[in-house]
């Protein structure tokens, strides 16, 4: 789970049974001692593999929309709240987002874009990578970089600057900063239910893709390297951005997983206050 | 599938705040950790380790 704090926006990202939405009165309180009004939110999620295990607020997409309605002001009166589908039962995102403002006002700064992640069906070697090994003796930092490099992950964006943590006996959690930016990768590498995810930020003006259509742009490689690091059976990727080149972004993932041999299997897109346009498309390796 | 296990999946929340004058322009950063601390009690996590720049803190959390 990871915590990201900008002088203006706060990211939490949690797994487990972790009551995330909780953090919301707390949060609020404490900024508006520091002179700070809430003028956005955005609440994002994929499929539980354990729906049962998750305590309130989080037992059904339902439950956690009220409770995101009522904890919120009322002065974020543009709301939204969407279940985008996909043909992998697995894999559906789940969207609220609330803004104090016309949709029309974009959320975040116009270039920027994120991109969400989640990988299922690990491939099994690559898995192995994030147990710790039994008596090793070392603390979840030092695991944790050991990890980071046998992995592979170090090398996803060689610019940043990795905090990295071991958990155990297994998972890993990094968050990586590189200037105003951050990477943040997550991973339960048991058998049965294995799962990692990637997330990072990006803006329409740091690369292109060639002219020849080859692997020049960083994005792609970042992304490249950070699916093969898991080898993974089932792929969602979730795009937001508030900016108008959202069919390219996602023309883009779609071009950057197809070599790795993971095959578009559904494209949505929708749009939300705060949040601009969202797309979720889901992959399927062709081995599977 | 296992009946039950730890479940990956994440919750990821997004808030963004406006002000008339963040201090130095740190706001939120001007948290103290026990504040942050307290947050985090409330969703059942906690700070394992942390890094931060000119721009944002990242932190690490439990779970």
């Amino acid at each position: 789970s990871s915590l990201f704090v900008y002088p203006t926006k706060i990211i939490i990202k949690t797994c487990g049974t972790t009551q995330l939405l909780k953090s919301i009165p707390p949060l609020l309180h404490h900024a508006l001692n520091l002179g700070l009004t809430i003028s956005s939110c955005r609440y994002t999620r994929g499929n539980f593999i354990f729906p049962l295990s998750q305590p309130f607020p989080h037992t059904s997409f339902h439950e956690e929309v009220v409770y995101l309605e009522d904890s919120l002001p009322n002065h974020l009166c543009y709301r939204k709240a969407s279940v985008m589908p996909s043909n992998i039962t697995a894999h559906v995102w789940h969207v609220f987002s609330a803004c104090d403002q016309t949709p029309l006002v974009h959320f975040p700064p116009s270039d920027l874009y994120t991109v969400e992640i989640c990988m299922t069906e690990l491939d099994r070697t690559q898995a192995r990578k994030f147990f710790r090994r039994p008596g090793d003796g070392k603390t979840g930092d030092a695991a944790g970089k050991e990890m980071t490099e046998i992995a592979g992950i170090h090398k996803i964006n060689p610019n940043a600057l990795i905090c990295d943590f071991a958990f155990d006996p297994c998972g890993y959690s990094m968050n990586g900063i590189d200037g105003d930016r951050y990477s943040t990768i997550h991973v339960t590498p048991e058998d049965g239910y294995s799962y990692a995810s990637f997330e990072c930020v990006g803006s329409i003006y740091d690369d292109e893709d060639d002219e020849d259509g080859g692997d020049g742009d960083d994005f792609i490689r970042m992304l490249r390297r950070a699916v093969q690091v898991f080898r993974p059976g089932k792929v969602s990727v979730s795009v937001t951005t508030a900016t108008t080149a959202s069919h390219r972004l996602w023309a883009r993932v779609a071009g950057a997983m197809e070599p790795l041999g993971l095959k578009c299997r559904s494209c949505m897109a929708d749009e939300f206050p705060a949040a601009g346009s969202v797309v979720f498309q889901t992959f399927t390796a062709r081995r599977k | 599938m296992a009946v039950s296990g730890f479940e990956g999946f994440e919750k990821r929340l997004e808030l963004h705040f406006s002000g008339d004058d963040p201090v130095f322009n740190m706001g939120l950063r001007q948290l103290p950790f026990d504040s942050l601390e307290q947050i985090l009690h409330e969703v059942q996590c906690s700070v394992v380790s942390a890094v931060g720049n000119h721009y944002f803190d990242a932190y690490v959390l439990s779970e």
